[in-house]
């Protein structure tokens, strides 16, 4: 463990939090896409199998298991609870052309052709992804309320961090990731438009035009 | 193999 990814697993923790109160507090899941929060679900599910079959540490059960939790009550308070705060029709994004194609290049590229390998491979590949339909969303309405782009700065600075965590460990432990590497810049990349915006107009309100 | 090391991280 290193500081890059300590600070960066609280900050992804950070951001399911508050995204997991805001929605519960105002009982309202205006402006937010539960296609995001269906694919992060998937993410996490497809990613800590390996919760059943090997431990690593009690840090490491805790969080699988409290993401994976948070994940799903997010995406039950979106579809079930508060469905009829769920702005439809803003969530347009056809999440089929990320996750075809992030199943085909999961199967292709990957290091170890074994099931529990390639489903590894695939939720990282679709966690590069997965915030597009809530950016999407966002460009559409075109304004996002401010606790959601706190929620979004936390989630885009937890994998912008990783990719320190993986400087570090590659000087330090001498060895590297490329497939976690490639898919945290691209993930990183995604979030520098709206990374801009933030930071321009933090404060009163914000009109995006991702 | 090397890369199964990152399997720690979250």
């Amino acid at each position: 463990m290193n500081i890059f990814r300590l600070i960066g697993d609280l900050s992804h923790l950070a951001a399911i939090i508050i995204l997991l109160l805001k929605i519960w507090k105002s009982r309202s899941c205006a402006g937010i896409s539960g296609k995001s929060q269906i694919l992060f679900a998937i993410v996490f599910t497809t990613r800590y199998l390996d919760l059943l079959t090997s431990f690593i540490s009690l840090y490491n059960t805790c969080m699988k298991v409290i993401y994976i939790g948070c994940a799903y009550a997010t995406v039950y308070l979106i579809y079930m609870k508060f469905r009829a705060t769920y702005d439809g029709n803003h969530d347009s994004f056809r999440v089929e052309f990320l996750v075809v194609p992030v199943g085909g290049l999961a199967v292709l590229i990957n290091h170890d052709f074994s099931f529990l390998e390639i489903l590894w491979t695939f939720s990282i590949y679709l966690e590069s992804v997965a915030i597009l339909p809530q950016l999407f969303m966002i460009s559409k309405t075109g304004e996002a309320e401010t606790i959601t782009t706190h929620y979004l700065f936390c989630l885009g600075l937890y994998r912008a961090l990783y990719l320190f965590n993986w400087i570090w460990r590659f000087y330090f432990e001498g060895f590297f990731d490329m497939i976690a590497i490639v898919a945290g810049v691209v993930q990183t990349v995604l979030y520098c438009d709206f990374f801009y915006l933030y930071v321009t107009k933090d404060g009163k309100g914000y009109r995006f035009s991702i | 193999q090397l890369h199964n090391k990152l399997k720690d991280e979250l």
